[in-house]
């Protein structure tokens, strides 16, 4: 019996790289 | 064909977490292959009892990952302005930085948890700490449009201005 395993989700990017419209 | 602690903690399996540490409770601290504790996985997954218990049994909330991620900042991505509170309580520094310069303010803003924020600034988090992109909680907070953590920030200046007019 195989059990579940959770993957630690990565950090989210604090780089937003907006593009002007 | 077993859990790893790691796991056990992330799963809020206190039980089998109990029984693994009857293995030695050095084992809190174990940290797996990107340095992460038993405690920062369920700091990550809002495990707030396996949080709890593993302070209790003296984890160390200071321990980082390899790339200096904390518990906290685990934490304050998700928004789990309960477990931050513990993590404080237990002297954790408020500003400390991974290596993307991110603190645990920057990556409250950028989740858009407000009472996360709030409780990151009253506890002191230094809200002119940029990451390495440049951006600082605030900048993400307009950004990104979320008006409420904008209003939380500046709610906090407000008070900071007034507290220093005594």
């Amino acid at each position: 019996r195989r059990k579940t395993v959770v993957n630690m989700p990565p950090l989210p990017s604090l780089d937003l790289k907006l593009s002007d419209p | 064909d077993t859990l790893s602690i790691h796991q056990l903690a992330a799963q809020g399996d206190l039980n089998q977490l109990m029984k693994y540490l009857q293995q030695g409770d050095f084992l809190i601290d174990l940290q797996d292959e990107w340095g992460f504790t038993p405690l920062m996985w369920a700091a990550a997954f809002g495990e707030i009892a396996v949080v709890k218990y593993a302070l209790e049994k003296g984890a160390d909330p200071h321990i980082l990952g390899k790339e200096r991620e904390s518990a906290l900042a685990l934490a304050s991505v998700r928004g789990y302005t309960d477990i931050i509170v513990l993590l404080l309580d237990h002297g954790v520094d408020v500003n400390i930085y991974d290596w993307n310069g991110g603190t645990p303010l920057l990556y409250a803003a950028r989740g858009n948890h407000v009472k996360c924020v709030e409780t990151l600034l009253a506890k002191g988090a230094d809200l002119t700490m940029e990451a390495d992109s440049g951006y600082s909680p605030m900048d993400l907070a307009v950004a990104l449009g979320f008006k409420r953590v904008q209003q939380a920030i500046e709610n906090h200046v407000l008070k900071l201005l007034q507290s220093n007019r005594v």
